[in-house]
């Protein structure tokens, strides 16, 4: 039997809304220790890694490990039927090939429950290698998303150079060329606004823009996002969960033929 | 000219 509750379905419909721009289906693999899901998008360029936490919802229970292959699309439909404030329990017995989404008003005057069936997919795992990155920064997440969707206009990557100065983002194409430039910030009132950069070596690597974009989805679910580089590795980009854990998304650098 | 990699070459398949 899988059962997790939680009070504020609306970060749910914030996680659904940052995986299903790259992802038509994933497995959510459920366990004592919570949920996670790991999936590469269909060109094998960037990878989507979630943990929430068991402990961050408001009741969980789960007896057998269980893995739901769900359609990204057909969960998209049942949330949205779902209140922000709604209280959401999801329900699943053991080896069954559907899960249950119950949603319930806060004063518990409506109650809706959706059926959604399960489907197979062939599961890819990925073993991602511990990394010492060269850089690491810090930035408020609107920041980023507007970045990147600014530069976008600009031409089909994105250049992220790091220094100890700052970091710089940079496009170019037809219509010209696009540079911008963020200092650490010396002191902020608030810590989701600060801009820090830890590094051991500079490093400057380019990155397909449309990905970089789909990424941003999740700003909605942090203040804050991290930018993880070293040279001719994957980018990650991870947002915090509030109390939950994480989402990363891995991308490929592009590299000189 | 700039070719884009695949992930797969840094990750290992578990």
């Amino acid at each position: 039997m899988f059962e997790a509750r939680l009070v504020q379905c609306s970060m749910l419909k914030k996680v659904l809304e940052a995986i299903k721009e790259l992802l038509n289906e994933a497995t959510f693999d459920c366990s004592d220790a919570g949920i996670q899901l790991q999936a590469m998008d269909n060109s094998h360029v960037s990878l989507v890694s979630l943990n929430l936490r068991s402990d961050g919802f408001d009741k969980y229970r789960c007896d057998r490990n269980l893995s739901m292959g769900i359609n990204l699309a057909s969960m998209t439909k049942i949330m949205k039927c779902a209140g922000n404030d709604d209280v959401l329990t999801i329900k699943a017995q053991d080896n069954a090939d559907n899960v249950m989404f119950m949603f319930e008003s806060q004063n518990q005057e409506k109650v809706s429950d959706y059926d959604m069936k399960l489907i197979n997919l062939d599961q890819e795992h990925l073993g991602i290698p511990e990394t010492d990155y060269s850089c690491i920064i810090k930035m408020p997440s609107g920041e980023f998303a507007r970045i990147c969707r600014d530069l976008s206009q600009f031409g089909e990557s994105v250049v992220i150079s790091c220094t100890k100065e700052g970091v710089k983002f940079s496009a170019a194409g037809d219509v010209g060329a696009a540079n911008i430039k963020l200092a650490q910030t010396a002191n902020v009132d608030k810590e989701e606004e600060a801009v820090t950069i830890e590094m051991q070596e500079p490093v400057t690597l380019t990155f397909a823009c449309r990905y970089l974009n789909s990424f941003t989805k999740a700003t909605a679910l942090s203040p804050q996002v991290q930018l993880s580089m070293s040279a001719d590795v994957p980018l990650v980009v991870e947002y915090k969960i509030g109390d939950f854990g994480h989402i990363r998304y891995y991308l490929a650098p592009k590299i000189e033929e | 000219a700039l070719r884009q990699c695949l992930l797969t070459g840094f990750f290992m398949n578990i």
